[in-house]
């Protein structure tokens, strides 16, 4: 892991001082290798390292007498703040109505009852809307997610229009009183124009105050491009990212928040209702950083 | 000479650029590079540039031998894995379609007994398609719906057997273990299944995808990987890692949401498509 090569990076340099800057770059090359492993987008990882190594040549690192665990502190640090900051977004009780979206497979539907049951056990009321016509069988999954958890899914299988039944699931909700409802999309491309229209249609007749992109934690390189682009047609207000309970690092979480200034906000870790957790930045940093 | 000095920096940093926004990670990346430099091509040539580009992206895909689809025995059984949502059920339903078309039989075993609706999904693509799905219910052994499955294609002259099961992480070893007791359960009555497992893999997906490959290859060997959502705009770079480093070729291509959005997979094109 990272710590253990930096120590033995600078170990020879205990006792003759300062650091150079050829011993920055050795360690550099590493952190470098070791945040592409992570799935950061390299346009992301060559301007963090350029700030780190500017924070080490000003720093006291370079003199240090552990200029290996002043170095990790020092990524750690640099790799926290590039995390954290933003609106925190977490669902507060005046935020009645949210949305989901993101591309296919990574984990919306899922996710819908996952934030269902966190603030059911907060005590509120949830409905939850089945807004895709398009994946077979997508609005019986979310109807037994619905079950399982005890919550009340509005569904139209009459209705073959997304848009339509958003606006029909916002009456039942202003209806039944209700305190939050969770709006599920069908998976996108952001490069499907049509698809796009659709959400964005979607997001103007339901008026959401929080707007989650639900992303799978292993996505590479091409996170910063769909998270763009959907940030763009949407302006989502933060991201959940899904599936950390594998092995990926989940560099995502970097490259996501760094082009879009959106935070992650919730995670997903299990296929379970109840596996969701608040993120951490600091959690995150030490799994990427390996 | 053309040789080493031939890439400057400039030319060497994009190459690198699109070399990892294909995702095809570091270390591969600067081999590719490697290899480019030292072709005896004009480096200042563009056209040859990009043409000993392919050509050193094309090597990694060197099993082209393996390429073909083999199904032993009938019914051959052909077993469809991977992690959540890479698109496992429509890529059966993809796979399924191509081959009734060539006039196979085909049935479908439903031995994802765990998520929500994993059954009506797969039940709705059957009815699609008019092919018969054995099914159990929700929470049902997954290697007994397979026993069924198989009993019931033996029973009715099917040539083709396809299973699908439930996403999972491939860290979680009892759901491998899983996996491990379906293939044991058709090897009970036929040792020569089954003929085919197929990782399906998001071709989103980054680095993690070798972690995979190679546990799901630990656990149960893989024949094949189904690289899906091509149509997006993620390359797929991994593939290169996959089939180079762990000899397992990559099969097919999911190229959107419905039947006919599925391909063999073709190096040279993945290739070009990779570096345009
Ligand atoms: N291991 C794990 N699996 C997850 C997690 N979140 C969702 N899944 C699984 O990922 C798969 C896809 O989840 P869905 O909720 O169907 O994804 P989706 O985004 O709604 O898919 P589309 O509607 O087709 O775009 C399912 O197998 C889920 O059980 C997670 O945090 N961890
Ligand atoms: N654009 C695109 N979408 C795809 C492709 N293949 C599958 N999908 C979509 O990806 C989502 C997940 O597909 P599934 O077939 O349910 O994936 P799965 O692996 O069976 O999911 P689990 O069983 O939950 O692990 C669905 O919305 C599919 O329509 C593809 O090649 N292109
Ligand atoms: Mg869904
Ligand atoms: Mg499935």
């Amino acid at each position: 892991d990272l710590t253990q090569k930096f120590q033995r990076l600078f170990k020879n340099l205990r006792g003759h001082g300062k650091l150079t800057e050829k011993n920055i770059e050795d360690a550099l090359r590493d952190v470098r290798l070791a945040l592409l492993e992570a799935d950061v987008n390299f346009k992301v990882v060559k301007q963090f390292i350029q700030k780190v190594k500017d924070g080490v040549l000003g720093s006291n690192v370079v003199t240090s007498v552990t200029p290996g665990q002043q170095f990790i502190k020092m990524l750690n640090n640099e790799m926290v703040s590039f995390l954290s900051g933003g609106e925190p977004e977490t669902i507060k009780s005046n935020d009645n109505i949210i949305l989901m979206t993101g591309l296919q497979g990574s984990g919306k539907t899922t996710t819908c009852g996952k934030l269902g049951l966190v603030l059911k056990r907060g005590g509120k009321k949830i409905l939850m809307a089945a807004c895709d016509i398009h994946r077979p069988a997508a609005i019986d999954q979310l109807e037994q997610v619905g079950k399982r958890l005890d919550i009340d899914v509005f569904a139209d299988r009459a209705l073959n229009d997304a848009v339509k039944i958003a606006e029909m699931a916002v009456r039942r909700f202003t209806d039944g009183g209700y305190d939050h409802l969770i709006v599920d999309t069908a998976g996108r491309l952001h490069v499907d124009s049509s698809m796009m229209e659709e959400i964005k249609k979607i997001k103007t007749v339901i008026s959401p105050s929080k707007i989650y992109f639900v992303a799978d934690s292993c996505t590479g390189q091409d996170a910063v491009v769909s998270a763009d682009s959907f940030h763009k047609a949407l302006d989502f207000t933060g991201v959940i990212l899904t599936k950390l309970d594998g092995d990926t690092r989940g560099g995502a979480a970097i490259s996501i928040k760094h082009v879009t200034g959106r935070p992650v906000v919730y995670v997903g870790v299990g296929e379970k209702s109840q596996d969701f957790e608040v993120f951490y930045p600091d959690r995150m940093v030490s799994r990427i950083l390996g | 000479l053309n040789g080493l000095n031939s890439l400057g920096t400039e030319e060497t940093e994009e190459l690198e650029e699109v070399l990892l926004q294909a995702d095809v990670g570091l270390e591969t990346a600067e081999k590719i590079i490697e290899e480019v430099k030292k072709a005896d091509i004009d480096h200042k040539n563009h056209n040859e540039m990009n043409a000993a580009l392919k050509k050193t992206l094309k090597e990694f895909f060197y099993l082209d031998d393996k390429r073909a689809l083999t199904l032993k025995e009938k019914p051959s059984v052909v077993l469809f894995v991977g992690v959540n949502g890479s698109g496992k059920t429509t890529s059966i339903a993809k796979f399924s379609k191509m081959l009734s078309e060539q006039g196979k039989k085909v049935m479908l075993a439903g031995c994802d007994t765990f998520r929500a609706a994993a059954i009506e999904q797969i039940s709705v693509w059957a009815g699609r398609l008019d092919i018969p799905v054995v099914k159990g219910f929700s929470g049902a052994d997954p290697a007994s719906v397979a026993y069924d499955a198989h009993e019931s294609a033996l029973s009715k002259n099917i040539d083709c057997l396809i299973i699908d099961t439930a996403g999972r992480q491939h860290t979680k070893d009892h759901l491998m273990e899983e996996l491990k007791k379906i293939i044991n359960t058709i090897r009970k009555k036929d040792t020569s299944q089954p003929s085919e497992v197929f990782l399906v893999l998001d071709s989103t997906t980054g680095q993690n995808g070798l972690s995979q490959a190679q546990k799901f290859n630990e656990f149960i060997g893989l024949t094949g990987v189904v690289l899906t959502k091509m149509d997006g705009t993620a390359k797929g770079g991994i593939a290169l890692r996959i089939e180079k480093t762990l000899g397992i070729p990559v099969k097919y291509i999911g190229l959107g949401e419905e039947f006919d959005d599925f391909c063999e997979f073709d190096p040279d094109s993945f290739c070009e498509a990779l570096i345009n």
